[in-house]
């Protein structure tokens, strides 16, 4: 990686919400 | 034939490569199915944690964004659902608070961010991440670490709860001075428990079981100070409620145990090098409610060592001590009425909470100092213990 390009940012959900996105994954899945 | 050319440690870039398809099964047999007490108990402290990170840093390396979120969240996720199912095991909830530190200091350490580099060698320097600013992501790592720290306090606390006030109050060890019953008749005493009774032995077995178990974990050092003395304020706090409910409790010898309990306590503390982890200074309500029941409580110069002496009670406390305050024998005479009033004015201008009785659900806010670890990610081998076969080192 050269060092002058900037790595990019990740935005990520709380952990509330990280929680609310496998709740409902475990509700879509048979 | 074709030949195998084993490949030298320095080759490796401290890396994990696995395909999409086999996260779910990475996540399963290094987190949900993993036993501390089973293959984990065999593991470099921290292994989990530096699996999931070398995985992480080739997700970043091939410069895939959503491999590197699924992998973050899968694993949160998985460690968020192992500790709900056996969230009350004193070792599973140990075992992950570890990890999740060593996991948190990992994505600092390798960010490229300055800040953190001062203490890594040229070859931990040249496996940052290379794509990818996780910052937003350590955040809410940071936040899983508080959540299952405080489930750590509160398991922990339901396992010495039920010892505290036998092993700290009723079990009484110093021979001689249990003194009189208000009947007369001596009391029995004995250095051997009653079977089913708690000790101060049980307490202090208890706690080295704690400390030994964290210390195996990897636990970072700073923080175990903070867990110990957390455990410290639990015991003095549940010990002085129940002193200051009970007329049994208010006596001279009761301060004499008390003391000598608080001894060996320190001596504990001590013995583990914790002395400056704070937890002594939180059983100084505790230390200053012994010290009262043993003072003299006559005159106006005793009323003023008094309210010198016992700065970290509340004055609610000390009034309920002195009224409950028994003699042990017909010699002695309760605490009068005038001297409890001469206390009361000395302290009026006291500003402080009227509460007679200390937060036993009071937690101290916790701090993750960060600590860099000295491990080189590529000489990182996976036990097959782990039946994680389908990672491929890089």
């Amino acid at each position: 990686r050269p060092p002058s390009r900037p790595r990019i940012l990740l935005k990520a959900p709380t952990l509330a919400e990280m929680e609310e996105m496998n709740i409902s994954e475990e509700e879509e899945s048979p | 034939h074709p030949v195998n050319i084993p490949r030298r440690e320095k080759d490796f870039q401290g890396m994990l490569e696995y395909k999409k398809e086999d996260e779910l099964k990475l996540v399963k047999n290094l987190i949900l199915e993993l036993k501390p007490r089973g293959v984990a108990v065999n593991l470099i402290p921290g292994l989990p944690a530096y699996i999931l990170f070398m995985c992480l840093r080739h997700a970043d390396y091939v410069n895939d964004d959503q491999k590197v979120r699924t992998l973050l969240t899968s694993s949160i996720n998985s460690i968020k659902k192992i500790l709900k199912k056996r969230g009350d095991d004193f070792e599973t909830v140990s075992f992950w608070l570890a990890n999740t530190c060593r996991f948190l200091h990992c994505l600092k350490q390798y960010s490229g961010d300055e800040a953190f580099m001062k203490h890594n060698t040229p070859k931990q320097n040249e496996h940052t991440l290379s794509n990818f600013d996780l910052a937003e992501y350590r955040q809410v790592i940071s936040d899983l670490a508080i959540q299952i720290y405080q489930q750590l306090i509160k398991c922990m606390e339901n396992i010495l709860q039920p010892m505290i006030v036998s092993g700290m109050l009723e079990h009484e060890t110093i021979q001689g001075v249990s003194g009189v019953k208000p009947t007369g008749l001596r009391k029995r005493t004995s250095s051997i428990a009653d079977e089913g009774t708690y000790t101060l032995d049980s307490i202090l077995r208890q706690l080295s079981a704690f400390h030994s178990t964290m210390c195996q974990h990897g636990t970072d050092p700073e923080l175990i100070k903070q867990v110990v003395k957390q455990q410290f304020y639990i015991i003095g706090a549940v010990t002085l409620n129940n002193l200051l409910l009970r007329k049994d409790m208010c006596s001279w010898s009761k301060g004499m145990q008390i003391r000598y309990n608080v001894s060996q306590l320190e001596e504990w503390l001590r013995d583990k090098g914790l002395m400056t982890c704070g937890a002594k200074e939180t059983l100084e309500p505790l230390i200053q409610a012994a010290q009262l029941l043993q003072v003299k409580k006559k005159t106006d110069e005793d009323a003023e060592a008094i309210c010198s002496m016992c700065q970290a009670l509340t004055t609610a406390q000390i009034v309920k001590v002195l009224n409950l305050y028994t003699p042990v024998n017909e010699f002695e005479e309760r605490v009068s009425v005038a001297f409890i009033r001469t206390i009361q004015t000395r302290l009026r201008d006291r500003c402080e909470s009227p509460q007679l009785l200390m937060d036993t659900k009071m937690i101290y806010p916790v701090t993750f100092p960060f600590s860099p670890s000295s491990l080189a990610l590529e000489t990182i081998q996976i036990p097959s213990s782990l039946n994680l076969g389908f990672l491929t080192r890089v």
